[in-house]
């Protein structure tokens, strides 16, 4: 997976944690 | 929505999270937040909104970093002109 800006935010981690 | 978060409940659960775990608050998070209050609004919720809005003022305004002080009170500033501009009044917080 590629570490885009949105990945490196609290917010962003845990949406793309929750759609796994 | 917050993240993929709906309910009140892990809404809350999420701002604890982001207060607790994080020292210094980054842009993006804080701006997410203050979309997701905006949509509120737009949606009317202004229910959720306030209950979500003094939950973060009780969390944020009692950890010690006043950075977490300073973003509590960029969100307010941001929801309040957009409540403003959407009802003509602000959203009296206690």
């Amino acid at each position: 997976t590629s570490k885009g800006s949105a990945m490196s935010n609290f917010f962003g981690k845990t949406a793309s944690r929750k759609a796994k | 929505n917050l993240a993929g978060a709906f309910e009140l409940g892990d809404i809350k659960a999420l701002l604890k999270e982001w207060v607790t775990s994080i020292s210094d608050p980054m842009e993006e998070d804080i701006l997410q937040v203050v979309r997701y209050c905006t949509d509120l609004i737009e949606d009317k919720d202004l229910e959720k909104l306030d209950l979500v809005i003094k939950y973060m003022k009780r969390l944020m305004q009692q950890s010690v970093d006043s950075v977490w002080n300073m973003a509590f009170d960029f969100i307010l500033d941001n929801i309040q002109v957009v409540i403003q501009q959407t009802y003509g009044s602000t959203l009296k917080i206690a």
